[in-house]
Protein backbone atom coordinates (compact mmCIF):
# COMPACT_ATOMS: atom_id res chain seq x y z
CA UNK A 1 0.00 0.00 0.00
CA UNK A 2 2.90 2.47 -0.17
CA UNK A 3 2.13 3.71 -3.16
CA UNK A 4 -0.76 5.40 -2.16
CA UNK A 5 0.09 6.25 1.07
CA UNK A 6 3.12 8.48 -0.24
CA UNK A 7 0.84 10.62 -2.30
CA UNK A 8 0.38 12.78 0.70
CA UNK A 9 3.57 14.99 0.23
CA UNK A 10 4.02 17.44 -2.44
CA UNK B 1 1.86 18.25 8.96
CA UNK B 2 4.92 18.82 10.85
CA UNK B 3 6.92 21.95 11.15
CA UNK B 4 9.74 20.53 8.91
CA UNK B 5 7.33 19.49 6.17
CA UNK B 6 5.39 23.25 6.33
CA UNK B 7 9.00 24.96 6.16
CA UNK B 8 10.42 22.67 3.41
CA UNK B 9 6.94 23.62 1.91
CA UNK B 10 7.40 27.05 2.59
CA UNK B 11 11.29 27.31 1.53
CA UNK B 12 10.37 25.83 -1.95
CA UNK B 13 7.48 28.53 -1.95
CA UNK B 14 9.87 31.28 -1.57
CA UNK B 15 12.54 30.20 -4.21
CA UNK B 16 10.11 30.15 -6.67
CA UNK B 17 9.13 33.64 -5.43
CA UNK B 18 12.38 34.65 -5.50
CA UNK B 19 12.99 33.49 -9.50
CA UNK B 20 9.68 35.22 -10.25
CA UNK B 21 10.69 38.49 -8.34
CA UNK B 22 14.40 38.38 -10.59
CA UNK B 23 11.84 37.53 -13.92
CA UNK B 24 9.05 39.64 -13.48
CA UNK B 25 10.51 42.90 -11.93
CA UNK B 26 13.67 42.78 -13.08
CA UNK B 27 12.94 40.99 -16.20
CA UNK B 28 16.37 38.77 -16.31
CA UNK B 29 17.15 35.40 -16.02
CA UNK B 30 20.74 35.53 -16.12
CA UNK B 31 22.13 32.90 -14.40
CA UNK B 32 19.11 30.96 -14.42
CA UNK B 33 18.83 27.60 -16.47
CA UNK B 34 15.90 26.91 -18.94
CA UNK B 35 16.91 23.42 -18.87
CA UNK B 36 16.46 22.72 -15.11
CA UNK B 37 13.17 24.90 -15.26
CA UNK B 38 11.80 22.78 -17.87
CA UNK B 39 12.48 19.72 -15.90
CA UNK B 40 11.19 20.65 -12.89
CA UNK B 41 7.76 21.58 -15.11
CA UNK B 42 7.42 18.07 -16.40
CA UNK B 43 8.21 17.08 -12.84
CA UNK B 44 5.59 19.09 -11.49
CA UNK B 45 3.07 17.53 -14.55
CA UNK B 46 4.23 14.19 -14.17
CA UNK B 47 3.46 14.07 -10.67
CA UNK B 48 0.29 15.40 -10.30
CA UNK B 49 -1.33 13.93 -12.85
CA UNK B 50 -3.78 12.70 -10.03
CA UNK B 51 -4.52 16.45 -8.59
CA UNK B 52 -8.35 15.65 -9.82
CA UNK B 53 -9.16 12.47 -8.95
CA UNK B 54 -7.08 12.55 -5.25
CA UNK B 55 -7.92 14.39 -2.85
CA UNK B 56 -5.96 14.71 0.24
CA UNK B 57 -6.64 18.80 1.60
CA UNK B 58 -7.29 21.81 0.22
CA UNK B 59 -3.64 22.90 1.27
CA UNK B 60 -1.86 20.17 -1.25
CA UNK B 61 -4.40 21.02 -4.16
CA UNK B 62 -3.77 24.65 -3.76
CA UNK B 63 0.20 24.11 -3.53
CA UNK B 64 -0.29 21.58 -6.31
CA UNK B 65 -1.73 24.42 -8.59
CA UNK B 66 0.66 27.18 -7.38
CA UNK B 67 4.26 24.86 -8.55
CA UNK B 68 2.44 23.65 -11.83
CA UNK B 69 1.28 27.00 -12.47
CA UNK B 70 4.39 29.00 -11.36
CA UNK B 71 6.73 26.65 -13.24
CA UNK B 72 5.42 27.19 -16.38
CA UNK B 73 5.03 30.39 -16.25
CA UNK B 74 8.93 31.20 -15.57
CA UNK B 75 9.43 28.68 -18.66
CA UNK B 76 7.08 31.06 -20.65
CA UNK B 77 8.99 34.07 -19.60
CA UNK B 78 12.27 32.57 -20.41
CA UNK B 79 10.70 31.72 -23.92
CA UNK B 80 8.57 33.84 -25.06
CA UNK B 81 9.25 37.18 -23.06
CA UNK B 82 11.31 39.08 -25.66
CA UNK B 83 13.26 40.74 -22.53
CA UNK B 84 13.51 38.00 -20.36
CA UNK B 85 14.50 36.06 -23.34
CA UNK B 86 17.49 38.09 -24.47
CA UNK B 87 19.07 37.81 -20.75
CA UNK B 88 19.00 33.96 -21.05
CA UNK B 89 22.59 32.50 -21.14
CA UNK B 90 21.65 29.88 -23.78
CA UNK B 91 25.26 29.36 -24.56
CA UNK B 92 26.17 28.13 -21.64
CA UNK B 93 23.04 26.10 -21.00
CA UNK B 94 24.22 23.00 -22.57
CA UNK B 95 23.28 19.89 -20.46
CA UNK B 96 21.68 17.68 -22.33
CA UNK B 97 18.12 16.49 -21.43
CA UNK B 98 18.39 12.97 -22.78
CA UNK B 99 21.36 12.23 -20.18
CA UNK B 100 18.83 12.75 -17.38
CA UNK B 101 15.71 12.39 -18.83
CA UNK B 102 16.21 8.75 -20.25
CA UNK B 103 18.08 7.15 -17.00
CA UNK B 104 15.14 8.53 -14.93
CA UNK B 105 12.48 7.14 -17.31
CA UNK B 106 14.34 3.69 -17.85
CA UNK B 107 14.58 3.51 -13.89
CA UNK B 108 11.06 4.44 -12.51
CA UNK B 109 10.25 1.52 -15.17
CA UNK B 110 12.24 -0.83 -13.52
CA UNK B 111 12.11 0.21 -9.57
CA UNK B 112 8.40 1.49 -8.68
CA UNK B 113 5.32 0.47 -6.72
CA UNK B 114 3.22 -0.49 -9.02
CA UNK B 115 3.85 -0.90 -12.93
CA UNK B 116 0.97 1.33 -13.64
CA UNK B 117 1.38 4.87 -15.93
CA UNK B 118 0.24 7.20 -13.53
CA UNK B 119 2.26 4.92 -10.71
CA UNK B 120 5.37 5.17 -12.88
CA UNK B 121 5.17 8.71 -13.67
CA UNK B 122 4.90 9.91 -10.26
CA UNK B 123 8.37 7.79 -9.65
CA UNK B 124 9.85 9.09 -12.51
CA UNK B 125 8.85 12.66 -11.25
CA UNK B 126 10.54 11.67 -7.95
CA UNK B 127 14.13 10.72 -9.65
CA UNK B 128 14.02 14.05 -12.34
CA UNK B 129 13.27 16.02 -9.55
CA UNK B 130 16.67 14.36 -8.08
CA UNK B 131 19.04 15.69 -10.60
CA UNK B 132 16.59 18.68 -12.35
CA UNK B 133 19.04 20.76 -10.76
CA UNK B 134 21.86 19.76 -12.55
CA UNK B 135 22.16 21.83 -15.51
CA UNK B 136 21.62 24.98 -12.89
CA UNK B 137 24.99 23.85 -11.06
CA UNK B 138 26.55 23.43 -14.01
CA UNK B 139 25.13 27.11 -15.35
CA UNK B 140 26.46 28.34 -12.12
CA UNK B 141 29.90 26.95 -12.30
CA UNK B 142 30.32 28.76 -15.92
CA UNK B 143 28.94 32.52 -14.82
CA UNK B 144 31.33 34.56 -13.20
CA UNK B 145 28.95 36.97 -11.66
CA UNK B 146 26.50 34.95 -9.79
CA UNK B 147 23.78 37.80 -9.07
CA UNK B 148 22.22 37.67 -5.26
CA UNK B 149 18.80 36.47 -5.72
CA UNK B 150 20.01 33.62 -8.33
CA UNK B 151 22.22 32.66 -5.78
CA UNK B 152 19.19 32.52 -3.12
CA UNK B 153 17.10 30.96 -5.30
CA UNK B 154 19.64 28.12 -5.29
CA UNK B 155 19.80 28.80 -1.46
CA UNK B 156 16.07 28.10 -0.95
CA UNK B 157 15.98 25.01 -2.99
CA UNK B 158 18.58 23.14 -1.33
CA UNK B 159 17.25 24.60 1.82
CA UNK B 160 13.96 22.87 0.99
CA UNK B 161 15.37 19.47 0.24
CA UNK B 162 17.59 19.28 3.65
CA UNK B 163 14.23 20.17 5.33
CA UNK B 164 12.23 17.32 3.63
CA UNK B 165 14.69 15.17 5.14
CA UNK B 166 14.40 16.09 8.52
CA UNK B 167 10.65 15.79 7.79
CA UNK B 168 10.86 12.33 7.66
CA UNK B 169 13.11 11.24 10.17
CA UNK B 170 10.12 13.33 12.27
CA UNK B 171 7.68 11.02 10.20
CA UNK B 172 9.60 8.03 10.67
CA UNK B 173 9.75 8.47 14.54
CA UNK B 174 6.34 9.22 14.99
CA UNK B 175 4.05 7.58 12.50
CA UNK B 176 4.45 3.68 13.20
CA UNK B 177 5.28 2.42 10.44
CA UNK B 178 6.28 5.03 8.17
CA UNK B 179 9.20 3.88 5.24
CA UNK B 180 9.40 5.31 2.23
CA UNK B 181 12.60 4.11 0.25
CA UNK B 182 11.85 5.56 -3.27
CA UNK B 183 11.14 9.05 -2.05
CA UNK B 184 14.22 8.61 0.50
CA UNK B 185 16.83 7.90 -1.42
CA UNK B 186 15.70 10.02 -4.06
CA UNK B 187 15.61 12.77 -1.78
CA UNK B 188 18.78 11.96 -0.02
CA UNK B 189 20.11 12.01 -3.68
CA UNK B 190 19.06 15.42 -4.35
CA UNK B 191 19.79 17.13 -1.11
CA UNK B 192 23.81 15.93 -1.83
CA UNK B 193 23.66 17.30 -4.98
CA UNK B 194 23.69 20.99 -3.19
CA UNK B 195 26.43 19.98 -0.22
CA UNK B 196 29.04 21.38 -2.51
CA UNK B 197 27.26 24.59 -3.32
CA UNK B 198 26.26 24.95 0.05
CA UNK B 199 29.31 24.96 1.31
CA UNK B 200 30.86 28.04 -1.26
CA UNK B 201 27.61 29.57 -0.61
CA UNK B 202 28.09 29.66 3.48
CA UNK B 203 32.16 30.36 3.10
CA UNK B 204 31.00 33.67 0.83
CA UNK B 205 28.20 34.94 3.10
CA UNK B 206 30.68 34.58 6.45
CA UNK B 207 33.35 36.27 4.23
CA UNK B 208 30.71 38.73 3.25
CA UNK B 209 32.37 38.42 -0.62
CA UNK B 210 30.45 37.53 -3.63
CA UNK B 211 29.93 34.01 -4.87
CA UNK B 212 31.73 32.29 -7.12
CA UNK B 213 31.80 28.60 -7.45
CA UNK B 214 35.30 27.71 -8.36
CA UNK B 215 35.59 25.60 -11.99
Amino acid sequence: KQDSEAKDEL
Amino acid sequence: MNVFRLAGDMTHLSSILVLLLKIHTIKSCAGISLKTQELYALVFITRYLDIFDRFTSIYNFLMKLIFLGSSLSIVWYMRRHKAVHRSYDKDQDTFRYQFIVLPCLLLALVINHKLTFKEVMWTFSLYLEAVAILPQLVLLQRTRNIDNLTGQYVFLLGAYRALYLLNWVYRYFTEPGFVRWITWIAGLVQTLLYADFFYYYILSWKNNVKLELPA
